[in-house]
């Protein structure tokens, strides 16, 4: 069975990899003798979720500004499609080794077969490769927020008075507030617990450190016309503490952008 | 959301085409 990357993707792939599983070792097993019912009606239910499938992905990949998702997608559509034209082919075989009076199975009768089993196959590889195209799109869409926050972290540097320093606040606050939002739901979904606990401790970190900073801008704000140790040390402190977050935030990228197997990269 | 919900929908059908194949090939077995 596969490593699925997020409990999204599991709940939905996991029941279909199953049955191909069964139907592929039934195969191997050579117990796959029986003539096939008819299977046009949920071959062509099949074909019908396809068309609708194409449509949505092309629809999506229309409006969006990632450009790696419009280059991702067409391949993965194209595999889903082939796959489904597959199935296709294999019930028109089997419809004619359905007509066989005879045990043994006919030429038509195992080529249909093959092409039921590689049909699934691709139809399940090929949505699991969308499913991943747009997770992985999902994941650019959270390393951008991390970036905004980070890069926004440099802007305390020209904080010099309270009301920059209100500024500041009210400007990092959304960003660090939707970070953790989009942190934690991602942490609920993804499946490798090792990832989920490196995530989730980096975040925690980030989240801590704010206190910090907002103090040594402070203490800068108010030691801002007194040059001396302590202005110094507020700005030693304000650097420990953006050199912190930075460092946490980058972090972050790196882990989201692991896949489930990943797991010696996690340390 | 939307590829998701098609997604499922695949899966759903792609599901029962396969267990409607093996059915008829576990009652030789």
């Amino acid at each position: 069975m596969p490593v699925f990357h997020t409990k999204t993707i599991q709940m939905i792939l996991e029941p279909v990899a199953e049955q191909v599983s069964t139907l592929v070792l039934i195969h191997e097993q050579g117990k796959d003798g029986n003539q096939m019912p008819d299977l046009i009606n949920p071959i062509l239910t099949v074909k019908a979720a396809v068309s609708n499938l194409v449509k949505v992905g092309k629809d999506q990949i229309k409006d969006t500004k990632d450009e790696i998702l419009k280059l991702d997608t067409p391949p993965a559509l194209e595999k889903v499609e082939t796959s489904a034209d597959m199935l296709v082919q294999a019930s028109q075989l089997l419809s004619i080794d359905q007509k066989r009076e005879t045990a043994e199975m006919t030429p038509e009768g195992m080529e249909g077969r093959k092409k039921l089993i590689a049909g699934s196959r691709g139809i399940l590889q090929g949505t699991s490769d969308l499913l991943l195209v747009f997770d992985e799109a999902e994941v650019r869409r959270i390393c951008k927020v991390c970036r905004n926050v980070r890069d926004y972290l440099n802007q305390s540097s020209i904080v010099a008075g309270m009301e920059d320093l209100v500024v500041f606040v009210k400007s990092l606050t959304p960003g660090t507030t939707t970070l953790a939002r989009m942190i934690g739901d991602r942490c609920k979904d993804l499946t490798n617990q090792n990832h989920v606990a490196a995530l989730t401790e980096e975040m925690d970190q980030v989240k801590a450190y704010i206190p910090g900073l907002i103090s040594s801008l402070k203490a800068f704000v108010q030691t801002v016309d007194k040059p001396g140790k302590a202005q110094e040390a507020a700005i030693g402190n304000r650097e420990y503490y953006t050199t912190q977050i930075s460092e946490r935030i980058t972090e972050i990228i790196r882990l989201l952008q692991l896949v489930s197997t990943d797991d010696a990269n996690t340390d | 959301e939307q590829i998701l919900e098609a997604a499922k929908s695949i899966a759903t059908a792609t599901t029962a085409l396969v267990k409607a194949a093996s059915a008829a090939q576990k009652e030789l077995v």
